[in-house]
């Protein structure tokens, strides 16, 4: 399965991960 | 140099006339296949069709949705109990399940894999860090970044439309301004009125709970009320309709609107989020304010992951398409093959708002989990009835005003548990 976020957010916005990297619930994504 | 061009013979060869044909032959079929082959109905819109090399058209042509029932009955069936330990370790050991933080640890009280599958974790197994966006599952990140065009990269080379994934802009839905948010204090709310979306303008008292007609002759969201819960049907979850008809889905706090009306004020202020009501037929476009981007993260879940999803930030809900489409294994390998994957799989787009604008989250469906629950959302049903009913692109709408009229949506906060995928 699979979920997809689109959101609107500040430019300034960045990614904390890396495509191919492995998550859980709860950690940081983007700030 | 000048010696060597000077001085060097020059010999002429015919060049096969064949072989230049295969050359432009190479060349345009490189272009071709680079090429986004877009074909669109009369009304100017994409249509999503299955696009990718001849295994997928195979892949295309299996029962997949009926595939999947069978699987989740399968997984349904109360297993023995001695069995369970010895299943549950082998299924763990596969695919990888950490089974020290379940709960609960003991395993012979999972009756079926599909309990199993949909287990809960301990309290605090996953602790939610100080950032405004966290991960809503665990899994793995496909692919992320900002969205160009209203198109979503799905892998590299290949995208799908945002209009297609969430179900915007579509033939005979109203267009909508976007979404403000003046970046108000919450104590400046209390004391004065406040503008809000598209005109609604809403007076202190009408916020504490007795509202009167505002200028624009509206004082309560219009749109709304033949398709509120307080007729049974909706409440009994059983009003799920086609596109263009609304049913609110949302399980109401209690009726006591000041009560609510409090605990709302407080969540949004928790969200973030100023009270506010939007026009019901918000959400068929998306504009994005000056100064904001629209960004876009995929997240994988494989089979042995925990599989019920959480809210990846404070937001509002405020209404969920659900999609019905087909069940196309979403894993990394598909992804690659299938265009327009995740707009043509069975999905529920839910729609809403946070702090910096239009918020959305898509748990998309797969051939073994074809099921999403939504907790708050006693409506919906995914995976039942056939495909053809519902061709792609088509959805049924939902909105969520009942569970907080002031908010006008469903508030959830950063990490709290959503729903999840269940097996079949």
């Amino acid at each position: 399965s699979t979920i997809v976020l689109v959101f609107e957010a500040p430019h300034n916005f960045d990614f904390f991960v890396s495509a191919g990297q492995k998550v859980k619930v709860g950690q940081r994504l983007g700030d | 140099l000048v010696e060597a061009w000077q001085n060097t013979p020059t010999k002429w060869y015919p060049i096969p006339i064949a072989a230049g044909a295969l050359l432009l032959v190479v060349l345009q079929y490189r272009k071709k296949s680079t090429a986004r082959e877009v074909v669109v109905d009369d009304d100017g819109n994409e249509v999503i069709r299955l696009k990718g090399p001849w295994h997928v058209h195979v892949i295309g042509a299996l029962p997949l949705r009926n595939m999947s029932r069978v699987w989740g009955y399968l997984n349904s069936l109360e297993l023995p109990v001695w069995f369970r330990p010895i299943g549950f370790r082998i299924y763990a050991s596969v695919f990888g399940c950490n089974l020290e933080e379940i709960d609960p640890q003991d395993l012979t009280q999972y009756a079926s894999l599909g309990e199993f599958f949909y287990r809960k974790l301990k309290d605090g197994a996953r602790p939610v860090a100080d950032a405004v966006l966290v991960s809503p599952a665990d899994g793995r990140v496909l692919h992320f970044g900002v969205i160009k065009d209203g198109r979503i990269e799905q892998v590299k080379g290949s995208t799908y439309s945002l209009d297609a994934l969430l179900g915007l802009a579509r033939p005979g839905t109203p267009a909508v301004t976007a979404v403000e948010f003046p970046d108000q204090k919450m104590d400046e709310v209390n004391h004065r009125h406040f503008a809000d979306i598209n005109g609604i303008e809403y007076s202190l008292h009408e916020l504490l709970g007795t509202p009167t007609p505002s200028s624009s002759g509206t004082s309560t969201p219009t749109a709304e009320a033949p398709h509120t819960h307080t007729d049974g049907a909706a409440q009994t979850g059983t009003a799920a309709k086609k596109h263009g008809e609304r049913v609110d889905a949302s399980v109401p706090r209690d009726q006591t609107l000041p009560e609510t009306v409090a605990q709302d004020v407080s969540m949004a202020s928790e969200v973030g989020l100023r009270p506010t009501a939007a026009r019901r037929d918000s959400f068929t476009s998306v504009r994005t304010k000056p100064g904001n981007d629209t960004f876009f993260i995929v997240i994988y879940l494989a089979p042995g992951d925990y599989h019920r999803f959480h809210s990846p930030a404070a937001w509002v809900v405020e209404r969920r398409r659900h999609f019905v489409g087909d069940l196309f294994s979403v894993s990394p390998w598909m992804a690659k093959r299938l265009e327009n994957l995740f707009v043509l799989n069975e999905r529920v787009a839910l729609l809403g708002r946070w702090k910096y604008g239009f918020f959305s989250m898509v748990p998309v469906g797969a051939t073994n989990v074809g099921s999403i629950k939504i907790n708050f959302d006693q409506a919906l049903r995914t995976n039942v009835g056939s495909r053809r009913e519902h061709p792609v692109g088509t959805f049924t709408e939902a909105v969520y005003s009942a569970a907080s009229p002031i908010l006008n949506g469903q508030p959830l906060v950063k990490g709290e548990e959503m729903g999840g995928f269940c097996l079949g």
